[in-house]
């Protein structure tokens, strides 16, 4: 029983270094993605994609687009909640999503 | 009282980084915030 | 009997980080596919309209949005160069990041929620690296499986 298990327990070795294998080879297929010029002017959604997401769809939908490595703090004060950000390299664009 | 920081900017990263924000913010008993305040009328909406 | 017992727990040890990892891997593909089939679709847009959409009318990636119902208060400051905001709301609000917008619009064929149909199937596993085909086979027969 201990050798059976011995074998099993390398056998999970295995399947766990070639999923570590796939996983850093998906991330970097997708940064090589999102990076692609092509493929960065194409990956955009529409006001209407974005209406059609929420539920009941004559919600306020904010969309925020911020640089890399903003930081968002969702606080709870004793008022309402309370969301702050802060972007080191450059400026945040916060705009409403139009109704119609 | 509760915070969370998340890293926003980049696209595709790990997708359950709002569930914890959504879940506290669901959790909350708004009318009791609301009886907090004292104010229970709804402020005129203000426009971005 | 001591050392068994140990390698028994080394062994759900493994077992519980290869589980994250597939979920990890699974959450990856997912984002692959839905980021590929959003580039086509817009290609196959502006190549049926030949002219792009007007600049104003799209978003581009990456972004997250902040949706609430519509009689909530929001008071907003933002500092001059626009690098700080804070926002008060005064009712409850969702924050979701542009790859959960994607998966809402069906970018992902259905895969992460069990309505993948043989022809999305098909449509997914030819957006993917062949070594990862098994993976999306996986997880649409994962998800067409009847709940327990």
């Amino acid at each position: 029983r201990y050798q059976e298990l011995q074998r099993e327990v390398s056998e999970l070795s295995e399947a766990e270094d070639k999923l570590d294998e796939l996983i850093s080879k998906c991330n970097l297929q997708l940064r090589l993605l999102t990076e692609d010029s092509n493929n960065k002017k194409l990956g955009y959604v529409r006001c209407q994609d974005l209406r059609n997401t929420v539920d009941p769809p004559d919600q306020i939908v904010m969309v925020i687009r911020a640089p890399p490595e903003t930081q968002m703090t969702v606080s709870e004060p004793s008022q309402g909640y309370q969301i702050s950000l802060k972007s080191t390299n450059g400026p945040i664009d916060v705009f409403l999503c139009p109704e119609d | 009282r509760s915070r969370i920081l998340v890293s926003i900017g980049e696209s595709f990263g790990t997708s359950d980084k709002f569930q914890k924000i959504n879940q506290m913010v669901s959790s909350t008993d708004w009318s009791l915030k609301r009886r907090l305040e004292g104010d229970s009328t709804p402020k005129p909406l203000k426009r971005l | 009997a001591q050392e068994f017992r140990n390698l028994e727990l080394e062994k759900q040890k493994r077992l519980e980080r290869i589980r994250q990892k597939r979920s990890q891997l699974e959450e990856l593909i997912l984002q692959q596919i839905a980021f590929k089939n959003l580039v086509q679709r817009n290609q196959a847009n502006e190549a049926s309209s030949k002219t792009p959409p007007p600049p104003g009318s799209v978003i581009q990636l990456p972004f997250i949005i902040i949706n609430t119902d519509v009689r909530t208060v929001i008071d907003c400051s933002i500092s001059s160069d626009k690098c700080e905001y804070l926002f008060n709301f005064d009712n409850m609000f969702e924050i979701h990041d542009d790859i959960e917008i994607l998966k809402r619009m069906g970018m992902s064929l259905g895969l992460e929620n069990g309505k993948c149909t043989p022809e999305n199937l098909a449509v997914a596993k030819s957006l993917v690296p062949k070594s990862l085909e098994s993976y999306v086979t996986g997880m649409a027969r994962n998800t067409n499986r009847t709940p327990p």
